[in-house]
């Protein structure tokens, strides 16, 4: 069985 | 096959001040689904694109020898970001790797 992902995607930030 | 994976290099990139922006976007940061900030897009005329050896997916560790592991994405884009406005220097040294 697939380990789900639980943490979170991460916003994006331009520099 | 069986062969090891061989540990990923960092690698030293100077990016020199020559533009008026970075231009680089990042992602990820402690407590997210990729722990370290990786670039995502590199901009034509940003001076990290001026310096030719960033590339996309590459996963920052160090900026100017500061360490990003364990700091959550605003900390990390800040220090980046504070890296590239301090007169200070004329350059930031990154220390990457290619995603394993």
């Amino acid at each position: 069985r697939e380990k789900r992902l639980t943490l979170p995607p991460s916003e994006i930030t331009l520099l | 096959t069986g062969s090891p994976v061989p540990a990923p290099t960092a690698t030293l990139v100077r990016v020199v001040k020559n533009a008026n922006t970075l231009g680089i976007a990042i992602e990820g940061g402690a407590n997210t689904r990729q722990p370290l900030p990786r670039i995502v897009t590199i901009q034509k005329g940003g001076s990290a694109h001026n310096c030719g050896q960033l590339k996309v997916g590459h996963i920052i560790l160090e900026v100017n020898g500061i360490s990003l592991r364990g700091r959550e994405h605003k900390d990390a884009a800040r220090i980046i970001a504070e890296a590239f406005k301090t007169k200070e220097k004329d350059h930031i040294d990154f220390l990457v790797v290619e995603p394993g």
